[in-house]
């Protein structure tokens, strides 16, 4: 459970991280 | 990762890399949760497979954060820091590709941090999933064991002890298996477990009742202790089937499945 709920937070952080670069650049452009 | 792949691309423009502190933290900070729990979960765990595995997942998404991490001040201080030249290849397959170029600075470092990361908890999964697996086929393996000593039961007091020895072994199974099949994507390995578990349900009680009437028989001088002892095997033969094939599909992954593709 803990194993998976961890994973779960990487996969929400890198989503997150992926969106704010996004965003940024989009601004930027 | 993709997506990271495009806006590098993108930054060949000559567009500057946007301050990613924070989002990187907040990766830094689930990583560091993960190795944690991937460690208490190392030292606590008594397959000595995963024992072995788990530890090298956990070292790459360590690896990977400090990359990311690392990348990440250096673009902070330097966003026009080496922009790509040719990344396309870094996600098309090889051999579908005509250019591989290489790309460089602290751009193909994000990109490769957080590529790390990922690949790094998906194998850091993986390897947890094929130590649960196993802990279910352990289960089953017990069960194929009580199955073979159906045969040697030739009192009633020993047939009880088989039904209390079985019983909570099979329980156990049935439980597990059942909500194994719940996780599963793959709808042609969910049908044959469910439909596995159900033959197995529907067996047992007959099993058990087959060894009565073998014993019952040659407690009474042993006329049609012959057939008795067949139907019995035939029975303890079912259940060991659907119990083996449990244990094959139980190990197949989505990628033994042309359907998949």
């Amino acid at each position: 459970e803990m194993i998976l709920e961890a994973a779960k937070s990487i996969a929400a952080a890198t989503s997150a991280l992926v969106k704010a670069a996004s965003s940024a650049q989009r601004e930027l452009i | 990762v993709d997506r990271l792949v495009i806006l590098h691309e993108e930054a060949e423009d000559g567009n500057a890399m946007p301050d990613l502190s924070r989002p990187v933290q907040a990766v830094s900070n689930a990583v560091a949760n993960l190795i944690k729990v991937g460690r208490d979960t190392i030292n606590s765990s008594d397959d000595p497979i995963l024992r072995q595995d788990m530890p090298g997942s956990l070292h790459r998404v360590e690896g990977a954060s400090r990359l990311l991490e690392d990348a990440c001040a250096m673009l902070k201080a330097d966003p026009y820091s080496q922009p790509a030249r040719y990344v396309r290849d870094l996600f098309v397959p090889h051999h579908q590709t005509s250019f591989s170029l290489p790309i460089f600075g602290n751009r193909k470092k994000l990109i490769d941090g957080a590529r790390g990361i990922l690949q790094g908890t998906s194998a850091l999964l993986l390897c947890f999933d094929e130590s649960e697996v196993r802990k279910i086929i352990r289960e089953c393996k017990k069960v194929l064991d009580y199955l073979a000593v159906a045969e040697v039961i030739e009192t009633m007091e020993d047939l009880v002890q088989f039904v209390k020895d079985l019983s909570p072994c099979l329980t156990k199974v049935s439980r597990e298996v059942d909500s194994r099949q719940k996780e599963l994507t793959h709808q042609v390995h969910r049908d044959i477990l469910i439909r596995c578990l159900d033959q197995v349900k529907t067996l047992a009680p007959i099993l058990i009742c087959s060894m009565k009437i073998f014993i019952q028989i040659i407690a009474q001088g042993g006329k049609g202790a012959e057939e008795a002892a067949e139907n019995r095997n035939y029975l303890a033969g079912r259940m060991t089937d659907e119990i083996t094939e449990i244990i094959r599909v139980l190990q197949l992954t989505t990628y033994d499945e042309d359907e998949w593709e």
